[in-house]
């Protein structure tokens, strides 16, 4: 464990908890795409399943578990208890054409063909891309509540503290894996104009405009 | 210390 992993893994807790209490103070999930949650919460699901047979410390073991259910919590919140304020017309991205492709990739590209290492290689694949629906929905809607943006800064940094997690792990020649690498640098790719929006306008009050 | 295949990150 190092700083940057530490960082990274608490700004996405961080990002969890501002889209739970978003929602949940709120009383509403305007604005927040469900197919990216349902996205996440395959991922989690998908990556997770270790959590039964392998103890890798007691951090990893509770991280895993918290972020397993607070992603089906706001499932719940979002499908289930404030449906009724879950924007359907907006969030319309094709996520078939992201879950397809990763399942296709993990079972050219990946480091051992055994149903573990592929479930965890597509959840790699997957969550690299698993914000396009969000993204797209705010871009349709046009803009996006200043909260939604903080939530959307802190997982997007999520992954970028990741790749200085991997960059300090390779002056130290710990073993890396070059998957997690290119999909974490994909990943955090699809964040730049956010960022440069984020930082250039909400961090100065205004509201969150992306060019529809 | 850790085997080829087993993912210490989250």
């Amino acid at each position: 464990m190092n700083i940057f992993r530490l960082l990274g893994d608490l700004s996405h807790l961080l990002a969890i908890i501002i889209l739970l209490l978003k929602i949940w103070n709120s009383r509403s999930c305007a604005g927040i795409s469900g197919r990216s949650q349902f996205l996440f919460a395959i991922v989690f699901t998908a990556r997770y399943l270790d959590l039964f047979f392998t103890f890798i410390s007691l951090y990893n073991t509770v991280m895993k578990i918290v972020f397993l259910a607070t992603s089906y919590g706001t499932l719940y919140l979002m499908y289930i208890k404030f449906k009724a304020t879950y924007d359907s017309n907006h969030d319309t991205f094709r996520i078939e054409f992201l879950i397809l492709p990763a399942i296709a990739l993990a079972l050219l590209i990946n480091e051992e063909f055994t149903v573990i290492e592929i479930l965890w290689t597509f959840s790699i694949y997957l969550e690299s891309v698993a914000i396009l629906p969000q993204l797209f929905m705010v871009s349709k809607t046009g803009e996006a509540e200043s909260i939604t943006s903080h939530y959307l800064f802190a997982l997007g940094s999520y992954r970028a503290l990741y790749i200085l997690n991997w960059i300090y792990r390779w002056f130290l020649t710990e073993k890396l894996n070059a998957i997690a690498i290119v999909a974490g640098i994909v990943q955090t790719i699809l964040y730049c104009d956010f960022f440069y929006l984020y930082l250039t306008k909400v961090l100065k009050g205004k509201k969150l405009q992306l060019p529809a | 210390q850790y085997e080829q295949h087993e993912h210490d990150e989250l």
